[in-house]
């Protein structure tokens, strides 16, 4: 559709479609479908081609300010990310991926298994703990999410780690007493360090459409996020529920979940994800 | 809610006398933009509002003196019936095998358990084979569900072969007599060949009666092409929609179901393994609809 070709009713439909496609929700799509149209109504010789330079155009000012910024981790010792989400979303494997990609860049790093309700969520854990030789701090099934969040701390205090990775319980936003949980963790870490958690993340799973938006609301009232990670981007999906979010949060887009090995987190690039859409 | 949106709209037909063409047009957009902001797939919305106008423009509809709210029971009536079609009741045989499949976190694992605990009351003797090799400590969280539930489960730590797994696993389950045999499998992309072909391999070797799509109900616009993959592989005989306990709007449900015929048996209605539920046609078209 973004081709070289001259755009008439069909094409533009056909652009719609593919907005829509990538999960960019009705106020996305629908304003840069009135771009393109107003642009199409001032010049019938518009190109596929143009189009999508619109569309691009449109997305980057949307999203600017959206990628991380420099040497964002901070001075605390240690600097606490907390991730956060709703179930299956990413968040055990993506806590994994950062303990990684932290080890590999010669940090001191601790995580914290305050998953303390699933089945087999400390197991799960620990084999990435294992497998990447990273030092985990965990407990009991059942046990209290905040205690462990608190044992984490301490210990990545007593090793000088400087970054202490908490992976918490995946749960739907619409449970009152479980944001009330993940209230209770802020407060306890708030305690020792009253500057943590440092980084709160909201791990959304590429996949889903607009539902994220009010996830990331609704998460952001109850913690109070600072930024997101959007996984599962290795799919066909588009992710593009992270436009929605931007639009409304202003929170940055910090990492992009491309695959379920060590390796496969990147830092999300605007450019990267325009081109991929409007390439 | 709908009928809210549709309010301007539909006022402008309470004076009405006649419907027509224009005033028509103006309400079925309020219920295009409401299926789409509920992730409908932008084709299915288009003729879920096409057969909606067809309906509309229908005799009943022309006679009626309110016909904004019939209108608004066309389509609830007409949503309602797109999704329930179909049998939404499992095959109805003994022993009766159950291959489960679906993307990354989708609620695979914890349904199949919830699935077993369900049948088990309508009198199966349930066991579950742990056919995911892959994801850390996925046997340890089906053998912790499974002792939960207290049903039997299969599982081989020391192999990576999928489809001889699920073949041991069967025999096992008829060698303790069990007459459910649910096969739980690893997440995986429907654009992944190898694994794709892997839960191909796999049912060949077991044969199963029902291969259901575990799906998220807040699922995205791709939901129609991993629907349409699945089952072109595969062949599925139903799907399950997890995680209805939250508030997504589930559109997805709609796509998946038009697009593929296949229906929905299913929904999985919190974490624990009491938490599912045949599925409710009728509830899930006003939950869509908003
Ligand atoms: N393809 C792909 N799969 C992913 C990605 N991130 C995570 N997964 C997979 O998604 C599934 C769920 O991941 P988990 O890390 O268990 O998710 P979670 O948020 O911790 O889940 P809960 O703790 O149960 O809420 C696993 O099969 C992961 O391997 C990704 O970026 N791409
Ligand atoms: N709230 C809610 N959570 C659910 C539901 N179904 C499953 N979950 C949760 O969703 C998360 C993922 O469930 P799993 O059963 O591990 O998903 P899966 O499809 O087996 O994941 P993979 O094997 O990694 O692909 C877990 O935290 C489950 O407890 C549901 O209906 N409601
Ligand atoms: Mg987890
Ligand atoms: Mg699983």
């Amino acid at each position: 559709i973004f081709s070289g070709k001259k755009l008439d009713a069909a094409s533009i439909d056909e652009l719609e479609e593919a907005l829509y496609g990538a999960d960019f929700g009705v106020e996305t799509a629908t304003e840069i479908i009135d771009e393109i149209q107003a642009a199409y109504r001032k010049d019938k010789e518009l190109r596929g081609q143009d189009a999508a330079r619109i569309g691009a155009r449109v997305l980057e000012r949307v999203l600017e300010g959206a990628e991380a910024p420099e040497d964002w981790l901070g001075e605390a010792d240690p600097a606490v990310i907390c991730l956060i989400g709703v179930n299956g979303s990413g968040k055990t494997t993506t806590t994994a991926k950062l303990g990684w990609k932290f080890k590999e860049e010669g940090k001191g790093v601790v995580l914290g298994a305050c998953d303390t309700f699933r089945a087999a969520a400390n197991e799960q854990i620990k084999t990435w703990a294992d497998r990447l030789d990273l030092r985990l701090v965990a407990s009991h099934h059942n046990a209290d999410s905040a205690a462990v969040a608190y044992d984490a701390w301490q210990a990545a205090k007593g090793d000088n780690a400087k970054v202490l990775i908490l992976d918490t319980a995946g749960r739907l936003h619409t449970k009152g007493n479980l944001m009330e949980e993940l209230k209770k963790i802020r407060r306890v870490l708030q305690k020792h360090d009253e500057t943590a958690p440092h980084h709160a993340w909201l791990v959304v799973d590429g996949s889903l459409g607009s539902n994220s938006i009010e996830q990331a609301r609704k998460f952001h009232e109850a913690f109070g996020l600072t930024g997101l990670i959007v996984t599962k981007l290795d799919g066909t999906s588009r992710g593009g529920a992270l436009v929605g979010i931007y639009r409304e949060l202003q929170l940055p887009i910090y990492f992009v979940g491309l695959g379920e090995a060590k390796e496969d987190l990147q830092p999300f690039s605007v450019k990267n994800y325009t081109n991929a859409l409007f390439g | 809610s709908l009928t809210d949106r549709m309010g301007q709209a539909l006022r402008n037909l309470r004076g009405v006398g006649k419907l027509t063409e224009d005033n028509m047009a103006e309400a079925l957009k309020e219920v295009r933009t409401a299926l789409l902001s509920a992730d409908v797939h932008f084709k299915v919305a288009r003729q879920f509002v096409e057969d909606v106008r067809q309906a509309a423009m229908g005799q009943e509809v022309l006679k009626s003196v309110t016909p904004g709210q019939q209108i608004i029971k066309i389509i609830n009536d007409e949503l309602a019936k797109l999704l329930g079609e179909g049998t939404t009741g499992l095959a109805d045989k003994k022993p009766l095998r159950i291959m489960m499949v679906g993307l990354h976190g989708s609620g695979k694992t914890t349904t199949s358990a919830k699935l077993a605990k369900r049948l088990m009351k309508d009198g199966y003797k349930p066991a579950l084979i742990a056919c995911d090799v892959y994801r850390p400590a996925a046997i340890d969280q089906l053998e912790t569900l499974a002792k939960q539930i207290e049903v039997p489960c299969y599982t081989d730590r020391t192999s990576q072969d999928v489809p001889k797994i699920g073949r041991t696993g069967w025999d096992w389950a008829k060698e303790q007599e069990r007459n459910l045999i649910i096969f739980d499998t690893a997440g995986r992309l429907q654009i992944d060949e190898d694994l794709i072909g892997e839960i191909k391999k796999l049912k060949d070797k077991i044969v199963p009666d029902e291969v259901l799509l575990v799906a998220d109900s807040a699922l995205g616009q791709e939901a129609v092409n991993v629907a349409k993959h699945f089952h072109e592989a595969v062949n599925l005989t139903g799907i399950v929609l997890t995680k209805l306990d939250g508030d997504a709007r589930g559109g997805a449900a709609l796509s998946m179901k038009a697009i593929t015929g296949v229906p929905i048996k299913f929904m999985g209605t919190g974490e624990k393994t009491d938490d599912f539920d045949i599925f409710h046609p009728d509830r899930m078209a006003q939950r869509i609809l908003g």
